[in-house]
């Protein structure tokens, strides 16, 4: 059985390092705020 | 090989602000009751595919009042928000809508408002009226003040009162009772109305027969009361009864 935490690390390792200055896109949800919030 | 999912659609999508758009046209033309609202935020959106170009839509909405009261003919663009220093009132609403060949249409929605909580405005604005409750005595005295004060000078139609839409009340530095509310025109003039107001009824359901009222009843230092009320079929404003105030302030 494979273990949970060498799940992780494996799927640590495979993680695409993001490019330098990437910006994540502002999540989809909640939208903006028109007038204001309260 | 099925269709692939539509992308999720995000809050601020042009589709997303149509769908949005339907909703809140849906919500205010379906309210019989206080003002129209306006949207502040879709706080999020769900596709669901239920076959080719047939979705269902699910929103979640924030809306927030606007000044124009629900009978209002005024559209909807035109309408101002209530600003917080006014005390806001916020929607929350679920809405269920179809989309089927393009068109979006609402299968379902459910609402419900609350004011801003007060301590919020306190903090930002102290001396700022707060919203009292619709049957406050304060507010149930201010609206037939102001209404009595109207009918007495109008020369058109009697007005009866149709639902008392908003009461703020302020203790500093004077202590003034502002209110807001809608009314309807009778078959009376005011000067038959004296005679037999069990008589007035209100006109048929027309929207030239309803209006609405503004009006400030000040208790402290001095006293004073003001009225405004326009008929949505014709302007029918009042003198501002403090140029008549000789006869009201005491």
């Amino acid at each position: 059985p494979v273990r949970k935490r060498a799940v992780a690390e494996a799927a640590q390792h495979d993680k695409v390092p993001h490019p330098v200055g990437f910006v994540p896109p502002p999540p989809p949800c909640p939208g903006k705020i028109r007038y204001f919030d309260i | 090989v099925p269709a692939a999912p539509p992308a999720p659609l995000g809050c601020d999508d042009p589709e997303s602000e149509a769908a949005a758009e339907v909703a809140v046209n849906y919500i205010n033309d379906h309210s019989h009751h206080g003002y129209k609202f306006a949207l502040n935020t879709i706080k999020d959106i769900h596709v669901v595919p239920q076959g080719p170009n047939n979705y269902i839509i699910f929103l979640e909405l924030d809306l927030l009042e606007t000044k124009c009261p629900i009978l209002s003919p005024t559209p909807l663009a035109n309408c101002t928000v209530r600003s917080f220093a006014e005390h806001a009132v916020e929607g929350d609403c679920d809405v269920k809508l179809k989309k089927l060949d393009g068109t979006v249409s609402v299968v379902a929605s459910k609402c419900h408002s609350h004011a801003d909580s007060s301590e919020d405005i306190r903090q930002i604005c102290p001396d700022c009226p707060l919203l009292a409750s619709l049957n406050n005595t304060e507010v149930l005295e201010a609206v037939s003040a102001a209404l009595n004060d109207f009918n007495s000078k109008t020369t058109g139609p009697y007005l009866r009162l149709l639902e008392i839409g908003r009461g703020q009340i302020q203790y500093h530095p004077a202590h003034i009772v502002a209110v807001e509310f809608a009314v309807g025109a009778t078959n009376c003039s005011a000067e038959e109305a004296k005679v037999n107001v069990g008589a007035c009824q209100l006109l048929p359901e027309d929207q030239s027969n309803f209006g609405f009222c503004t009006g400030t009843m000040v208790k402290r230092p001095s006293q004073d009361l003001n009225v405004d009320c326009q008929l949505y079929g014709h302007q029918v404003s009042t003198q501002d009864i403090v140029l008549l105030s000789s006869q009201d302030t005491s």
